[in-house]
């Protein structure tokens, strides 16, 4: 694995995202990851609808009655895979802009779809295999406590204590070998997390936290997708 | 810019007294940095009672804010656009991870990928 990577370097990521007062983090979390795997498949970057998840997925657990994607009320990125597996795929952005409101109805065009999901599956709690995935597959949409991002401005944040109790849905785009702690002293490794909060929020959108020790519950809801190549179609 | 502004008023403002009053001159400083705030994030409040509560808010997550710059020091922590709501507001509006939904239990696990070159 190479000590430094950044998908943002290798023109995978798209411009920093702005949910407005919705909670659908989630949605953009999966679009992230799917515009990542869509680009190492097609070599171009496609900016992808959330307002299609937000107005259309209503993805169950068939476990747990009542439990799905909901808009702007939460959702979970690995049943917005299977929804956009099931649907075929997911428009253009500019084809079905994002509004931050769910009370739309659902406006999907299947003619107009521009990324699809070939599979996509859950990665281990290593953070050896979630680097090894997010090289050799693309960004990573995952779950985090995101706590201290309320008030986060910049650095590399590595609190003492963080409940594991996974409540953002976000997006791992690269990771750093040395960012300076002060606390410990030394240069600490660090993942790359793009959020959907705008550019204003955090270091022009993006938040740097911890690696080595699943500091905020960052490693244990990790997905990867694959895209089918569009064009060879 | 803002990590630079927000760093002293921060540490004034958790001095308070024994009895967990804020000092007047500390008071002034949060009114001041409240003011930045709303110019800054382009605030604006319905009325005097609401605007009174969100100082209020505001107050309570420069606290907020200093304990997370005690706990997180490599990190900055301090004035944000989301500094004038509680953590209720900030968990129903800006978040949205169902934790309710699970991930099924014969979701695909993926491979495990060689790391060594």
């Amino acid at each position: 694995l190479p000590e430094d990577f950044d998908w943002r370097e290798k023109g995978a990521v798209t411009a920093v995202k702005n949910q407005g007062t919705c909670g659908s983090c989630w949605s953009f979390s999966t679009t992230g990851a799917l515009e990542g795997a869509n680009f190492l498949a097609t070599g171009k970057l496609v900016s992808l609808s959330e307002q299609q998840l937000v107005d259309c997925d209503h993805e169950c657990d068939p476990e747990l009655a009542g439990s799905c994607d909901s808009g702007c009320n939460g959702g979970l990125m690995n049943t917005a895979f299977e929804y956009t597996l099931k649907a075929g795929g997911i428009m253009r952005e500019e084809d079905y802009p994002y509004t931050a409101t769910d009370r739309g109805r659902c406006k999907f065009d299947k003619s107009k779809i521009v990324a699809k999901v070939a599979n996509f599956s859950v990665v281990s709690l290593d953070e050896d295999q979630i680097a090894a995935n997010l090289v050799k597959n693309g960004p990573l949409a995952v779950g985090i406590n995101s706590v201290f991002m309320q008030t986060y401005i910049g650095g590399v944040s590595c609190p003492f204590i963080c409940s594991k109790h996974l409540d953002h849905g976000v997006l791992l785009v690269g990771y750093g070998s040395a960012g300076y702690s002060p606390i410990h002293l030394k240069d600490k490794p660090y993942w790359i997390i793009k959020n959907s909060w705008g550019e204003n929020w955090g270091e022009n959108g993006y938040y740097k936290i911890c690696k080595g020790s699943n500091v905020c519950g960052v490693d244990s809801l990790v997905s990867t997708v694959v895209a089918l190549n569009t064009k060879s179609q | 810019a803002a990590a630079s502004e927000v760093d002293p008023l921060i540490r004034q403002v958790t001095d308070v007294h024994d009895d967990g009053a804020e000092p007047q001159q500390l008071l002034t400083a949060a009114e001041h940095h409240f003011s930045l705030f709303k110019a800054r994030f382009n605030k604006s409040y319905g009325s005097k009672a609401e605007h009174d509560y969100r100082f209020k808010v505001f107050r309570s997550n420069l606290r907020r804010a200093v304990r997370h710059q005690k706990l997180d020091p490599s990190a900055t922590h301090g004035v944000t656009q989301f500094s004038d709501l509680t953590p209720g507001e900030f968990r129903k509006r800006f978040l949205g991870l169902n934790r309710r939904l699970r991930l099924p239990k014969d979701a695909n696990q993926a491979p495990i990928l060689p790391t060594n070159k």
